[in-house]
């Protein structure tokens, strides 16, 4: 599982 | 985007708004952490720095700006236009008590040790617990208007909708986010016993929540 870049969340 | 995160943003979104409008119509913020808003304010600050820098989608770029702008509108009201009304002898919480925690687990623990990412983790960890001064406030007065209490039912239901949207993206989409997602698990904690008070006081038609 990844982590988001960027950061697509609120 | 899924219904789970939609309805976070909302739920945010309506919180946001029943407080800046409490005070607005109230011409008071009474009963009100002044020390959580600028919390929340920096929380968005630190978050939304690539504003300008990363596009993700229309309504990604929309709701940070309103975010940005009443979150600050709120402060404003708050220490500036009706700062008469301050309550600042129950605000007492040490907020540096949660800022050095929170500044050196973000410089600690983080996806890349640039100026961006960091800050974006200090957000995500003071996100967390930026409603302490409130909820501090709260069991110091003993009691909170029912409007208050509503502000803080969606506020803590829009990170549990987080969690929500959180495994619904594993499952789909393989996505997972272990900062936001551990730091979102706290942040809801934090809340239970305010949701218990919440559903067997106010909903039951109390005017005001007292505390036991």
């Amino acid at each position: 599982p990844s982590q988001n870049s960027p950061h697509d969340e609120l | 985007m899924n219904v789970f995160r939609l309805a976070g943003d909302v739920s945010h979104l309506v919180a946001i708004i029943i407080l800046l409008v409490k005070i607005w119509r109230s011409k008071s913020c009474a009963g009100i952490s002044g020390k959580s808003q600028v919390l929340f304010a920096l929380v968005f600050t630190t978050r939304y720095l690539d504003l300008f820098t990363v596009f993700i989608s229309a309504y990604n770029t929309i709701m940070k700006v309103v975010f940005l702008a009443m979150s600050y509108a709120t402060v404003y009201l708050i220490y500036m236009r009706f700062r008469n009304m301050y309550d600042s002898e129950n605000d007492t919480f040490r907020v540096e008590f949660l800022l050095v925690p929170v500044i050196g687990l973000s410089f600690l623990e983080n996806y890349a040790f640039t100026p961006l990412e960091i800050l974006w983790t200090f957000s995500i960890f003071l996100e967390a617990v930026a409603i302490m001064p409130q909820l501090f406030m709260i069991t110091k007065t003993g009691e909170a208007e029912s409007i208050t209490t509503h502000y803080l039912f969606f506020l803590g239901l829009y990170r549990a909708l987080y969690i929500a949207n959180w495994v619904w993206r594993y499952h789909t989409e393989e996505f997972f986010d272990q900062i936001a997602v551990v730091s979102g698990v706290v942040q809801t904690i934090f809340y239970c016993d305010f949701f218990y008070l919440y559903v067997t006081r106010v909903l039951r038609g109390k005017a005001k929540m007292i505390l036991p």
